[in-house]
């Protein structure tokens, strides 16, 4: 028994891990042992045995989801919402709003863009600067040069507005690279 | 990697239903 408990305790832990702790796959797994808890068995190995068979199926579908790349393509998906929402927030502060925090919302959003690309891509890019995450996927294939060379005055000017520098940029530098970054979203993701 | 941990979990799931 202990050891089909360790079995499933891991797979809680593997679906943590991958879709997140309240996400539906854990749900599903809580509910399918309680309902085997409620049903009463021979035995105890009986039990464990059906609570096995579930833990099989669901470790086969990931195994599955892992191997076709559906994983990604489920964080990609999730990932491209969040980019949207920051791009669509970041253009009504562009034309009714504050210039600082429309221009805080899309350096944010390219460079957290950036970072989930290097992520998924197996980089690690912790502590990088907005430079070196493009430097590592340039150098790796993963965006073209040309996109890269794009990238390199956006760096200039997130710079400039992490560091609050209000007066060295003006309002079509963010246009520009609002639209840039929307263009960007919709090609990576 | 995440894809050895479901691989070695599902082996032992495996293993141990066989054993139930």
């Amino acid at each position: 028994h202990d050891e089909s408990m360790e079995i499933y305790y891991g797979t809680i832990s593997v679906l943590e891990n991958i879709y997140g702790k309240n996400s539906s796959h854990i749900k599903e797994l809580l509910l399918i042992n309680n309902k085997i808890l409620s049903i009463k068995y021979k035995s105890i190995e009986a039990r464990d045995a059906q609570l096995l068979t579930s833990i099989i199926g669901i470790l086969s579908n990931l195994k599955y989801e892992i191997e076709n790349d559906l994983l990604v393509s489920i964080e990609k998906s999730i990932s491209k919402e969040i980019f949207t929402d920051f791009i669509s927030f970041s253009k009504e502060q562009y034309s009714s709003g504050d210039l600082k925090i429309c221009s805080v919302l899309i350096c944010a959003a390219l460079e957290d863009s950036l970072k989930k690309i290097a992520d998924i891509n197996g980089l690690n890019v912790t502590k990088k600067s907005m430079a070196e995450i493009i430097n590592a996927l340039k150098s790796k294939g993963i965006i073209q040069k040309n996109i890269a060379s794009l990238l390199e005055p956006y760096t200039r000017l997130r710079n400039k507005v992490f560091h609050a520098d209000w007066e060295s940029f003006d309002k079509s530098e963010i246009g520009s690279l609002i639209a840039f970054t929307e263009e960007f979203v919709k090609d990576h993701f | 990697s995440i894809k050895k941990r479901v691989v070695h979990l599902q082996e032992n799931a495996k293993a141990q239903f066989e054993k139930l």
